[in-house]
């Protein structure tokens, strides 16, 4: 919409609304600006094609800044994954697409029904179990979360299996007790396996506005989190929140979420995302 | 912070000695910056700052009172525009309607929303909350897709001691107008139908709940909102409330630190009313909505 008109300050104000309504907030909006403007000042940019390009160069490189390489779920040993967010984010479908995920790449994957406080929480992550062809270890309602993932973990050790997802409850971080919860489960896992989690990735959800840098740091205080998945990009939510939180806090986003379906995750690209905000 | 930029146009303006265009402008800069990060959607936050200025210019002298002398306190421009601020916001949010609307025999309730808000939560929140007045809620598990939904419905009506509606193998639509149907002769007088998360882009899914608004002629439908949602807020309650016509909404998980500037949004967008608030996971954390403390969250 923005091909072939002359560049003014109209232009940049419309780049602005576009970053806005993507969810990118205001502080990252203009620090993502800034940049632009100096280009265009230094008269780098001749039209505003080369503007959109430039704006969406820089996202890239703030989404491709965590130096992290790729996740660490390869190589020999059992890989444990621990998975957390806010409720409703979608931890426990994106359990069930990451094992049909890493089925297809050949692996084992034994899953861990750490949330024993929701309604039908085990229930629903056995569906997933059912649907991969894959074992699961689950505790008795109320049971303590960090033992039936200890379990898991032991589980996966005696059969060999090459990864394992504990899914967790979803909980708000603003909750001191349960965030305390979360530590313990990261403890208690490194108990059962040296070196575990060797990954920690906090979902979100797209639809989050600016909490999400909130949920991204308070996470992190009561977990090393090592990765996002962010969820529900099939939806009109661009998750803009993401730049910023890359930027702030240097954690990679590894997957994104595109459906409720098996196969609807997919390994992020910075510069699809960046294609996607202005799409 | 939001309380950031709100003291920031605080401090500004409590150097000057009124308000004029000018550091009107400066001032609701600030606000626009607390605004955007309270998560109110762009165009709202336009609209807003357009009527706040319009008041904070034309309205004439604010009067604080008479001093000792009978003569007429001013009150300064840097609370004079917060209280304007304040005012605009909680006239924004009300008025407050928390009604909900029962026909006899038997009345009705539709939960729609975007995947993963509480619908199914709120649900059974909702059904506490009419068996404390003395109603006979019954729940109807119109989510077939989900894993475990029906189940998870089952798990609530339990702990509530709530008749729960499911029946093998019939789409939504079908199966809650037989719900409605049934109610009675199960000795229930309210029925709860809790449909699946969808996209509001998802055209099947949204004529599924279309469909299920025509064979039952609910009383009430009440969309189901994230306080922690962003700027789709508006995307959102848009396309619900055309296709369906919302009669109000609940905001859900209002015991984060969300600010829940979505709220002010969807109410902008639908004009229809916030019933509830979500203060929790528990089945009795739903509160009736009084537009104070969502407007001093929103403010900070
Ligand atoms: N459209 C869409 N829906 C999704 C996606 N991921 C999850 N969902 C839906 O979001 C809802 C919540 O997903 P869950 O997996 O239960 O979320 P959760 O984080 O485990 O929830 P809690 O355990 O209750 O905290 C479900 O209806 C999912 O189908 C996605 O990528 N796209
Ligand atoms: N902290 C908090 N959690 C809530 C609140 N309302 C719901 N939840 C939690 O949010 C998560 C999602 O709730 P559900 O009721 O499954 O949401 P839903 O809208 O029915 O989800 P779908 O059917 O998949 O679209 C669950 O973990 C709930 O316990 C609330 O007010 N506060
Ligand atoms: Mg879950
Ligand atoms: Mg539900």
């Amino acid at each position: 919409a923005l091909a072939g008109k002359t560049i003014d300050e109209g232009i940049l104000d419309e780049l602005e609304a576009v970053l806005f309504t993507s969810d990118v907030g205001a502080r990252t909006a203009e620090r993502l600006l800034e940049a632009v403007k100096s280009k265009l000042k230094a008269g780098e940019l001749s039209d505003v094609a080369k503007v959109q390009a430039a704006l969406k160069a820089e996202i890239v490189d703030i989404l491709d800044g965590p130096s992290h390489g790729p996740a660490n779920l390869d190589g020999d040993g059992l890989r444990v994954v621990m998975i957390v967010g806010v409720n409703g984010a979608g931890k426990t479908t994106s359990i069930g697409k990451l094992t049909h995920r890493l089925k297809g790449q050949g692996k084992t994957v034994l899953l861990g029904a750490g949330d024993t406080f929701r309604a039908a929480a085990t229930e629903q992550l056995e569906i997933w179990a059912e649907r991969n062809e894959c074992p699961i270890v689950k505790g008795a309602e109320g049971a303590d979360p960090a033992s039936v993932l200890y379990d898991a973990v032991t589980a996966a050790q005696s059969q060999n299996v090459d990864v394992v997802l504990c899914d967790t409850a979803g909980r708000l971080h603003t909750k001191v007790n349960l965030m305390e919860e979360l530590s313990k489960v990261h403890r208690v896992l490194g108990k059962a396996q040296e070196g575990a989690p060797h990954e920690v990735w906090l979902v979100l959800d797209a639809t989050v506005g600016q909490n999400a840098i909130q949920q991204a740091k308070q996470f992190s205080e009561a977990v090393p989190v090592t990765g996002i998945v962010l969820t529900k990009l099939d939806g009109t939510a661009k998750g803009g929140v993401v730049i910023g939180l890359c930027a702030e806090m240097n954690i990679p986003v590894r997957y994104i979420g595109v459906g409720e379906q098996l196969s609807d995750l997919r390994p992020f690209s910075a510069a699809g995302f960046a294609d996607a905000l202005f799409g | 912070t939001v309380s950031k930029g709100f003291k920031s146009a605080r401090n500004y303006l409590s150097g000057q000695s009124e308000l004029t265009e000018k550091n009107t402008e400066e001032a609701l800069r600030e606000v626009r910056l607390a605004l955007l990060e309270a998560d109110v959607e762009f165009s709202v936050v336009k609209g807003f700052l357009a009527r706040v200025k319009e008041k904070a210019l034309g309205a004439t002298r604010a009067v604080a009172g008479k001093d000792k002398q009978g003569q007429k306190l001013k009150v300064g421009p840097a609370d004079h525009f917060i209280k304007i601020c304040y005012d605009e916001l909680e006239a924004l949010m009300g008025p407050v309607d928390t009604s909900i609307r029962l026909s006899k025999p038997v009345g009705s309730i539709m939960m729609v929303g975007l995947q993963g808000t509480g619908k199914t939560t709120t649900t059974g929140k909702l059904a506490a909350y009419l068996q404390k007045k003395n109603h006979r809620p019954l729940l109807v598990a119109a989510d077939i897709y989900r894993p475990a939904a029906i189940e998870q419905l089952k798990v609530l009506g339990n702990q509530l001691g709530c008749k729960v509606y499911t029946e093998d193998g019939v789409a939504p639509p079908e199966l809650c107008k037989r719900a409605h149907q049934k109610a009675k002769e199960m000795q229930c007088d309210v029925v709860i139908f809790d449909t699946a998360g969808r996209l509001s882009i998802d055209d099947a899914l949204m004529e599924e709940l279309e469909a299920i608004k025509t064979h039952t002629k609910p009383d009430n439908i009440f969309l189901v909102a994230d306080a922690m949602m962003g700027q789709d807020a508006v995307r959102t309650a848009m396309e619900f409330d055309q296709r369906l016509s919302i009669d109000g909404f609940i905001m859900t998980k209002l015991d984060g630190d969300a600010r829940g500037g979505a709220a002010l949004s969807i109410k902008e967008i639908t004009g229809q009313p916030i019933k509830f608030l979500g203060m929790g996971e528990q089945l009795d954390k739903l509160e009736e909505f009084r537009p104070d403390g969502l407007a001093s969250r929103i403010l900070g």
